[in-house]
């Protein structure tokens, strides 16, 4: 053994890359499967029922592809491959790296706003480029809804009823989409007047929503974020075509109005008494529609806003991180509704306006730039939904799956965030 | 990813209106942001 270990000679080989990430990621699997058992025995001895244990996964049903996934460790690999595209490219790789990356999934060079790719560190990185100003320019009428990505266009149609009927192989509800109900308003407390005085609450919403004569009062009326709006440059109508009258909104009292911090984040869920469709105008004079844009690994990542719209709430679900590709989203019924989504909810000028960026495993976290406090596809969001099941379940109220917060601290008067046509909103990072 | 939009538009054909929400794409169709993806 002496001779064996003194005489012979060492030889090095290198380990496959694959191997190692499998190795990492059974480890992360493993402690992930450790910690879970070590809550569960310790509720155990407590007797906490509302343990993540007993909420009911989520099983999709679906061909075997599908049964096999919803068994993977789908957000350990989403976060797993994240980090593995935050490792930092060497320097003379990059240049390659992501021109191999271009060809393979189609990205256009010419159109990146930075020339010199070595700047990016990463692939993350390069995945979150930006274009070159001009080279998306926005549809000149007024009255077009604009793409709010690159991609493409999967589906779109009329909603009829709460089902979505007219998508082959995506039938869900629209109130599981948006999730149906909505916490009590967080803020507490009667209507008070704008804590900037720049104008009272009623004058200020029927120059938002059309009172001629009010608006020729008073041009610029709101400074959002530092940008001053006029009601028709924000709307992007003539005040007689506004969808609504003022008498309408005079009486919206149960419109959050305190100014308050720019974002609340409630993690507490209680059924509440404002559905997202008591955003709906009372009259059948709208209908509901809906499209669905697809982006592929190697579109432009960042999302705008297709219209002027001011989004006043937003419920993050935390779910699943299936993927989202269009094989998927035919054989897995009710796919958006398993994965972690952001659902914006908010107004046009044509009433309810909802924008919602749903997450894949390969693409996990969902950036909203007006957003600082929200987080998803980390463990941070996992901790927070079972505190929001245990806080639900020791109400004795159902969990409904989502937290949401207002924004309606942004502004006062418009009682939301107001997003301009084309305006980057967000985007989706790797991992 | 994706994106979902679900928002509220003038119905098409209603009476006395000349607005109603159109289409301006087809399904399956690249498109680019920026560009009209339906007209009021």
């Amino acid at each position: 053994l002496r001779h064996a270990l003194n005489d012979t000679k060492i030889r090095w080989y290198p380990i496959p890359v694959g191997l190692g990430i499998g190795f990492l990621g059974f480890v992360q699997f493993y402690k992930t499967q450790a910690r879970e058992k070590e809550r569960w025995e310790a509720s155990q001895e407590d007797g906490d029922e509302a343990h993540p244990k007993k909420r009911p996964k989520v099983r999709p049903d679906g061909p075997w592809q599908v049964q096999f996934m919803s068994t993977l460790p789908l957000k350990a690999m989403s976060r797993l491959w994240g980090r593995f595209n935050e490792l930092t490219i060497p320097y003379y790789l990059r240049v390659p790296g992501f021109k191999l990356y271009s060809f393979i999934f189609g990205v256009n060079l010419d159109e990146v706003s930075e020339p010199d790719l070595h700047v990016y560190p990463n692939l993350a990185a390069f995945f979150y480029r930006t274009l070159k100003p001009g080279v998306r320019p926005l549809d000149p009428d007024p009255d077009a809804l604009l793409s709010p990505s690159d991609g493409r266009v999967l589906q779109f149609g009329k909603i009829e009823g709460n089902d979505i009927e007219q998508v082959k192989g995506m039938t869900y509800t629209v109130d599981a989409l948006l999730g149906k109900n909505t916490p009590t308003p967080s803020i507490s407390g009667k209507e008070s007047e704008p804590s900037d005085g720049t104008a009272d609450k009623g004058r200020a919403r029927a120059e938002l929503y059309g009172d001629e004569e009010l608006i020729k009062a008073d041009e610029e009326f709101a400074r959002v974020n530092g940008i001053s709006y006029t009601v028709p440059g924000l709307l992007s109508g003539g005040p007689e075509e506004s969808h609504y009258d003022s008498a309408r909104i005079q009486d919206q009292s149960a419109v959050p109005s305190n100014p308050g911090a720019v974002s609340e984040v409630r993690a507490d869920l209680a059924l509440g008494e404002k559905p997202w469709y008591s955003l709906l105008s009372p009259d059948n004079k709208t209908s509901l529609y809906y499209a669905v844009v697809y982006l592929a690994p190697g579109d432009y990542h960042r999302f705008h806003s297709p219209a002027n719209w001011v989004v006043e709430r937003r419920r993050h679900f935390a779910g699943e991180l299936y993927s989202v590709s269009p094989y998927l989203q035919r054989t897995l019924p009710g796919l958006f509704t398993l994965n972690e989504r952001i659902v914006l909810l908010g107004r046009w000028r044509w009433g309810f306006f909802s924008y919602i960026p749903v997450g894949a495993t390969n693409v996990g976290s969902i950036k909203i730039n007006f957003d600082k406090e929200l987080r998803t596809n980390s463990l941070l969001t996992d901790t927070a939904a079972d505190h929001a099941a245990k806080e639900a379940a020791a109400r004795g109220e159902p969990y409904s799956g989502f937290a949401e917060a207002t924004y309606s601290g942004a502004s006062a008067v418009l009682g939301g965030h107001a997003l301009r046509r084309g305006e980057e909103m967000g985007g989706f990072q790797l991992g | 990813s994706t994106i979902v939009l679900v928002f509220e538009a003038p119905a098409a054909g209603q009476a006395g209106s000349n607005r109603g929400f159109t289409w301006a794409v087809e399904k399956g169709q690249k498109i680019k942001m920026g560009q009209v993806l339906g007209h009021v």
